[in-house]
């Protein structure tokens, strides 16, 4: 009896936490820093009575009390695109149903973390890079034979400056996100990556030896790797009662 | 009827006394990264006749006291429960291991009041 008691009280906790049980154990994810130093702040902020608003969260400029960052469960769609040298496209879904009906979505940002392989990378390839970056929406996903074709619609399209150790780019997918949460409306997205050397010292040297050839664009080329996270934003109207209030 | 009189020491009147909730006793540890267990506190004690001020009682719970003076078995003592909370934010990972901040009301018992 007592044990069935203490089950039910925990179910009720973990329900006033948006959790349908107690999670497992897992190889659970490194924290990311940005949410380390957003914790470290609100609890130093809980201590100070003069708090200002706690249901905003300043580092993103919205209101919210719940910051999720939303792991892409996604997948390599194709290694090298036959279309372009040096493309690579990735299929990228985030499960949005983490959100409960009742919480309100403020902020949406994709998050890429781009990180070259010191050792895989050619040497010449070492300087400043520009990596074209094309996001698209999957419309509709059907599988054909063994592969699946996805219908989707460009989303954005731009040109990334990498320098040789790492870079990054945030997009804002607020509004893509709201739509997500309709049922049956989450297909996720598609990243293309295509990456264009940019003409240093040392490929220019290549270049006036007539060795265009020689840069081996192609499968020996490594783009870098990346690593997508969906930063969520959102408020629980019924945890984060107004001050004033 | 003349009131009655309980003698309230100080130690077991109405005041939050002090709990501090370690989240490994409840076998948490494996999802919640930080903290590792916070000062919850808790309210406990009387709420005798004549409420002071510093009991902070509403007029039911004044009068309340009042009658339970005269009818010590017919009515209760008003409830010794948490007047002012405070909150505290949790890193945990969910059922999708995300890695989630979330900024919890109501945590922390700061005051207690008779009620």
């Amino acid at each position: 009896g007592n044990g069935e008691d203490l089950k039910t009280q925990e179910r009720l906790f973990l329900n006033s936490l948006g959790l349908s049980a107690r999670p497992k154990p897992s190889t659970h994810r490194r924290v990311p820093s940005v949410l380390w130093r957003m914790f470290k702040r609100t609890s130093t902020r809980e201590n100070d009575t003069h708090e200002r608003d706690p249901c905003m969260v300043s580092e993103y400029g919205v209101r919210g009390n719940i910051v999720r960052f939303v792991q892409d469960q996604g997948r390599l769609v194709s290694g090298w695109s036959g279309s372009c040298h040096g493309c690579v496209e990735k299929y990228m879904f985030f499960n949005m149903s983490v959100l409960q009906p009742v919480e309100q979505l403020s902020l949406a940002q994709l998050e890429i973390k781009f990180q070259w392989d010191m050792f895989r990378t050619p040497r010449f390839l070492l300087g400043p890079q520009a990596l074209s970056v094309s996001l698209y929406k999957v419309l509709r996903a059907t599988l054909r034979g063994a592969s699946h074709e996805a219908h989707r619609r460009l989303v954005l399209s731009q040109s990334v400056q990498l320098e040789p150790e790492a870079g990054s780019l945030t997009l804002d997918l607020t509004a893509l996100a709201q739509n997500w949460r309709k049922p049956g409306h989450n297909y996720g997205l598609v990243l293309e990556l295509q990456l264009h050397p940019v003409h240093t010292q040392a490929t220019d040297i290549f270049m006036s030896q007539n060795l265009v050839n020689a840069i081996p664009l192609g499968p020996t080329v490594t783009l870098p790797e990346f690593h997508a996270s969906l930063v969520v934003v959102s408020l629980n109207p019924l945890q984060c009662r107004s001050r004033q209030r | 009827r003349s009131a009655v009189y309980l003698p309230v020491t100080p130690s077991n009147v109405c005041k939050p006394r002090r709990l501090y909730i370690e989240f490994k006793d409840v076998g948490w540890q494996d999802w919640i990264i930080a903290p590792q267990g916070y000062l919850a506190n808790y309210c406990h004690g009387e709420c005798p006749f004549p409420l002071s001020e510093s009991l902070n009682g509403t007029n039911h719970a004044i009068l309340q006291t009042l009658v339970h003076s005269l009818d010590p078995h017919g009515t209760p003592q008003p409830c010794c429960v948490p007047i002012r909370l405070s909150p505290v934010s949790m890193l945990y990972y969910d059922n999708n291991d995300n890695v989630v901040l979330r900024h919890y009301q109501d945590m922390v018992v700061d005051e207690c009041g008779c009620r």
